[in-house]
């Protein structure tokens, strides 16, 4: 598999909806 | 002119480099309820940065390359334990999970009076677990004081014959064992580091307003290996006994995080729907292989103008998975050779250097004060179009070098 890892991920504000089954991306969280 | 500059970062050097003083995030924390404070582990902001032990970036991605072969190892596993359940037959099975470096980490109450312990915190592992007293064979040394079950008057140990225990199967890969009726845990990694100790039952704190009551944790007995000097690991997988799966009533397994640019600044982890930004673009997830990993479906990969010619099998026969404790993301090696070349294609005007570890595209930035850089964007599932940071772009490993922070798997399936 390919792995989206924890250096791209910085920044972004990265939302697990488990339950509705998809993944959410917006910019600047922090 | 003004198009061309819309697809390019300028990027201060200094920026990318971590400061020696915390800067808190004014974003994310303490506006919301059921949140923590997410940091570097080896960053300012961390109370464990003092660890003489904190290691080389070299090392990390030594550790960030174990992780990943056991990731890689597990996922072949499923599969083949797919086609064994078709054929209804049975294998022996080995667990393999790499720890590897977490990096991030929160801090959280467990027990009561509550006793505040620092975890890595893990999308890609479902077992929350921590080092607990009397540590009757190894404990390695944590900066928090270790956890003592008999202070807490709301511990509890699981019996054998709970169907809890029985779920420990899936969750750590191995059968769980029984010591005077205690369900007992064991859970080793793909570097060798393990953790093994009786299954049990506490109060977990998120916030002084937020209290998880009999929330399934291993009291680790036997602990070894890379978890640097924390107290142990927080679980959000998908298993059932993942920390997403024990608080669905409370949160309905929705979470959110950000990890701060660098190990000088925090973010945050958040459970529960409230307070998400109102700009977040959703991907579905794509379907799983296995109980625990989150699988994604990436479609594209642009650097600066130019979307990268990249066959869509490239990504989908394998698939994708994203996890906050890999360090470097990994590409399919076609997608990883397009996206390097356009790269060094964009980067022509800075001197390279050589390879440093499993990075192989790295420049010498020491006479730069600013520069400017590609943007890089991935296109996930759905059209959803994310832009990285330039902190997910470069790394830095020394003032004189500086490396894009990608990486191809060895193998096309993998």
């Amino acid at each position: 598999v390919g792995i989206l890892g924890n250096v791209q991920q910085t920044t972004l504000e990265v939302v697990y909806d488990v339950a509705g089954g998809k993944l959410g991306f917006a910019p600047g969280g922090c | 002119r003004r198009a061309i500059e819309s697809h390019y970062h300028t990027v201060e050097i200094s920026s990318l480099l971590p400061a020696s003083v915390c800067s808190p995030s004014t974003k994310g924390h303490s506006k919301r309820p059921s949140t923590l404070k997410v940091f570097h582990r080896h960053g300012p902001c961390s109370k464990h940065s003092q660890d003489n032990a904190t290691p080389s970036l070299d090392e990390i991605l030594t550790h960030d390359q174990s992780r990943v072969d056991s990731i890689q190892h597990k996922i072949n596993l499923n599969a083949e334990m797919d086609k064994v359940k078709d054929k209804k037959a049975a294998l022996p099975v080995q667990s393999g999970r790499a720890l590897g470096s977490g990096n991030y980490i929160v801090t959280l109450g467990l027990g009561t009076p509550k006793k505040s312990l620092s975890l890595i915190f893990d999308t890609g592992s479902d077992l929350t677990w921590t080092q607990c007293q009397p540590c009757a064979r190894v404990c390695y040394k944590q900066q928090d004081p270790i956890f003592n079950p008999i202070a807490s008057t709301t511990y509890s140990n699981v019996s054998c014959s709970s169907t809890r225990c029985s779920q420990l199967s899936t969750t750590t890969g191995n059968d769980p064992s029984c010591s005077t009726k205690t369900c007992v845990y064991g859970i080793q990694y793909g570097d060798q580091s393990f953790s093994i100790g009786f299954f049990s039952q506490d109060t977990l704190t998120i916030s002084s307003s937020d209290l998880v009551p009999k929330f399934y944790f291993g009291c680790g007995q036997n602990n070894q290996g890379l978890f640097g000097n924390t107290a142990g690991l927080l679980g959000l997988g998908r298993d059932s006994l993942s920390f997403v799966s024990q608080t669905a009533q409370r949160y309905g397994k929705y979470f959110s995080y950000c990890l701060p640019s660098s190990s000088s600044s925090t973010g945050h982890l958040t459970f529960g729907k409230s307070g998400v930004s109102s700009n977040v673009k959703f991907t579905p997830f794509a379907a799983s292989r296995g109980t625990s990993f989150y699988f994604i479906d990436i479609v594209g990969i642009s650097v600066g103008m130019t979307q990268l010619s990249i066959r869509p099998s490239v990504f989908k026969t394998p698939g994708t998975i994203i996890d906050s404790g890999t360090v470097i993301t990994r590409l399919p090696p076609a997608a990883y050779k397009a996206l390097s070349t356009e790269f060094k294609k964009q980067m022509k005007k800075y001197p390279s250097v050589p390879a440093y570890s499993i990075l192989d595209t790295c420049y010498d930035l020491s006479k730069y004060t600013t520069i400017s850089i590609p943007k890089i964007s991935f296109t996930f599932g759905g059209n959803v179009k994310v832009d990285l940071a330039p902190s997910g772009i470069l790394i830095v490993i020394n003032s004189s070098r500086v490396c894009l922070a990608f990486a191809a798997n060895s193998d096309a399936s993998d």
